[in-house]
């Protein structure tokens, strides 16, 4: 169990990608992601086929070289929320 | 035209939508206003909806529907032998069960189109939780959540960088650029004292913040209480207390629903019915709507205030039960609201002791003079950075400069967390329309520990609102604007010049400057080559000093607002602890009167550690001198006794 504060991080990330659905598509192939869609904007829900679901250490090696591409302006490996339904 | 009641097995049970004792939510009222929120479109953000349930079929929509857990359209639950999914197809059923099909009961807007967002049965993260608040925001009208960070009274945890910017795209974007509306279950950590000040959904501007009454109108045992939550529904949570009837998992009907859950969707489905009742209503209209139609009356609470318009408002409630009928009647003759201003304050910047009690007033015009002027509030911040080493030991309070005191945190006692506040805006909805110029105090407070200790490092007070107290019914703003009384309009039919006996006030005319106001005679050259100046009466607001005034300079003051007294022989205002003022120059023109006795004696009782170390030091140091002197005096002593003594073998000493 994760001690109180410390960060869980999933196998998806969120993406700033220049260039439309296509782009981010292509992107999200070459990189072993599938698309899960926009959030808003040029923002892109990408989950990895091969990243473990749950860690408590970030996947620094798939983040930089999504990153290194042009088209990429922003990304963040997602982190679990807690919540609860009320 | 001709209004019949819903036929449905379960209506009659339904309590809390129409009752003949009326305490309801007075939906049946609105129903007769010919709404049923068709046109309308709900989504509820949860773990999904069941789509084929009988009572929700015919008005699902899939367009308001996504399962972004697994990137599908389908928002089919999944389903488990403990039924763990069930709360989203609960939800829908309260905002649009289909009427007259003899299943269940009817939902509030039982004629809505109603979608289901799966998002919750999985990993949440920051990118589901933005994807879901901004699923198809030009078809979606409004968004209702039954969740939120853990209740257990040591979290805070609010919208991280997407689900932020989900929020602000929505309200900016959504419906046309009227924005979507939010709807929030305020939260269930009653047992824990949980502050939903601490849970940074409901307690955002964005969010319609939705509490709970049980059946007879007390507070449920889960019910958090906060300044930021703006009207309550019921949704018991009292034993031998009736609940929410509602669909249920496989295709079921239940009487047994409650929790704040409960709540947000019965809220959802009265705003679904005023949005029918006017299309053009912005996000900022509905909370308007619902500040000004809710009830309090038969709600049970120690802490009812009636608050600097006059309005009740409570910690537990906000401003009391939503009223369908009211909020439908309303919303039909209504104008929307003026763009919404925001004035930002920076009133601490540098580090504060906070000790066991820390008091901060300042004087604010709230950016009188530039474009941002707040003159209407709706909500107010308190931004603030903190340290201290243990949260749940301090209590925080906003007190408006009518004298509206917001509880911005209670005491948590669960929370044991050193982190402090970073950047924690806490909200209050209490100060309603109200003028927020004058004194502003924030007040923390230790509420155990004796040895506590921690640092204010930033206080930044921001205030949204009107520039006028603009919007509302189309009929009103008669005490404003008095028809006939306009003499010139420019091209945009804005009145630029008032016939004689009235004065130009905002965009119209008026006979007497209201409150705040003075009246002013301007001259101006209406033609550039002419000399002869036109006069112009005008309504221009009192110097920040000023409660009220017969000029806008500081000496034209006729009465203050309050901790100031006006000083008879010079008309000015002056702060009954007026210590410092730092110089209206810059333009800002905005006068920051001192810091009240609280502060001083917050910096003198934290002055106190440092007089007794210094004491302390003294002594020691008086201590080792005195030591040395004797060693000394006893080492001469000793040597003039060895001096003396010339044996062989004899030891000279020294000290």
């Amino acid at each position: 169990t994760p001690s109180l504060g410390q960060k869980v991080y999933t196998n998806t990330w969120a993406v700033h990608i220049t260039g439309g659905e296509e782009e981010a598509n292509r992107l999200a192939r070459k990189h072993d992601f599938i698309n899960h869609g926009n959030i808003f904007g040029d923002y892109y829900h990408f989950r990895h086929r091969r990243v473990v679901k749950r860690s408590l250490s970030e996947h620094r090696g798939t983040h930089i070289r999504l990153h290194r591409e042009p088209q990429v302006s922003w990304a963040e490996q997602q982190v679990v929320k807690r919540r609860k339904k009320r | 035209d001709i209004y019949s009641e819903p036929a449905d097995p379960k209506f009659a049970q339904q309590w809390y939508l129409y009752n003949s004792n009326h305490r309801d939510l007075n939906v049946k009222e609105a129903w007769k206003q010919g709404v049923t929120g068709k046109g309308v479109v709900v989504s509820i953000l949860d773990d999904g909806i069941e789509m084929n349930h009988p009572d929700l079929e015919r008005n699902y929509d899939p367009d308001a529907s996504y399962d972004v857990n697994d990137g599908d359209p389908d928002p089919q639950p999944r389903y488990t032998q403990l039924n763990d999914n069930r709360h989203g197809t609960r939800c829908a059923g309260e905002v649009a069960a289909v009427a007259n099909n003899d299943i269940c009961g009817v939902g509030v807007a039982y004629n809505a189109k109603i979608g289901g967002v799966r998002m919750l049965d999985g990993e949440v993260t920051d990118a589901v939780e933005a994807q879901s608040l901004s699923l198809n925001p030009q078809h979606i009208d409004i968004y209702s959540a039954s969740w939120g960070p853990e209740d257990d009274g040591k979290t805070v945890d609010g919208p991280a960088k997407l689900a932020k910017d989900a929020f602000l795209r929505g309200v900016t974007e959504g419906r046309g650029g009227l924005g979507s509306i939010f709807v929030w279950a305020s939260g269930n950590g009653g047992r824990e004292k949980d502050s939903c000040n601490c849970d940074g959904y409901t307690n955002s501007i964005y969010t319609l913040s939705i509490s709970s009454s049980t059946q007879y109108g007390n507070v449920p045992w889960y019910s958090e209480a906060c300044s930021s939550t703006l009207a309550t529904t019921y949704s018991s949570g009292g034993l031998n207390e009736k609940q929410i009837i509602t669909t249920d998992l496989r295709q079921k009907c239940t009487d047994s629903h409650t929790g704040t859950s409960a709540s947000a969707p019965l809220a959802a489905g009265i705003i679904a019915l005023a949005l029918e009742a006017n299309k053009n209503l912005t996000w900022r209209d509905m909370q308007h709507l619902v500040v000004r139609t809710s009830n309090p009356a038969h709600l049970t609470t120690d802490d009812w205030r009636t608050n600097g318009v006059g309005r009740k408002v409570s910690h537990s409630y906000g401003y009391g039960l939503l009223d369908a009928a009211a909020i439908v009647a309303l919303a039909k003759n209504w104008t929307n609201v003026g763009p919404q201003q925001k004035c930002v304050l920076s009133l601490v910047s540098e580090p504060k002791n906070i000790g066991s009690h820390l008091v901060i007033s300042k004087n604010v015009d709230s950016c009188a003079g530039k474009p941002n002027f707040v003159s209407s509030l709706e909500h107010a911040q308190a931004q603030l950075t903190l340290s201290y080493n243990r949260r749940g030991n301090l209590a925080i309070y906003l007190i408006s400069p009518q004298g509206t005191r917001s509880t911005l945190l209670a005491g948590r006692p669960h929370d044991y967390s050193s982190e402090g506040f970073n950047d924690w805006a806490f909200m209050t909805t209490h100060s309603w329309d109200e003028d927020p110029r004058g004194e502003w105090t924030l007040e923390i407070e230790n509420k155990a520990g004796l040895s506590d200790f921690g640092t204010l490092t930033q206080f930044t007070l921001i205030l949204y609102g009107t520039a006028s107290s603009s919007g509302g019914p189309s009929t009103a703003d008669s005490s404003q604007t008095t028809d006939g009384s306009c003499k010139t309009y420019d091209l945009n039919q804005i009145c630029t010049e008032c016939n004689p006996g009235f004065y130009l006030f905002q965009k119209g005319c008026v006979q007497e400057c209201p409150t705040g106001y003075a009246p002013v005679t301007t001259s101006s050259n209406p033609f550039d080559n002419k000399v002869n100046s036109v006069l112009h009466p005008i309504c221009l607001s009192c110097h920040s000093l000023c409660l009220t005034c017969s000029g806008t300079g500081p000496q034209d003051c006729l009465s203050c607002p309050p901790h100031s007294h006006l000083d008879p022989v010079s008309n000015t205002c002056l702060h009954q602890n007026q210590i410092q003022r730092e110089s209206p120059d810059g333009g800002l023109d905005q006068q920051v009167t001192g810091v009240l006795s609280g502060i001083l004696r917050s910096q003198h009782s934290s002055s106190l550690p440092a007089v007794m170390a210094v004491l302390s030091c003294a002594f020691i140091m008086a201590t080792f001198v005195g030591v040395f002197g004797l060693l000394q005096w006893r080492s001469r002593g000793l040597n003039k006794l060895y001096s003396t003594d010339t044996r062989p073998g004899s030891i000279m000493r020294s000290g």
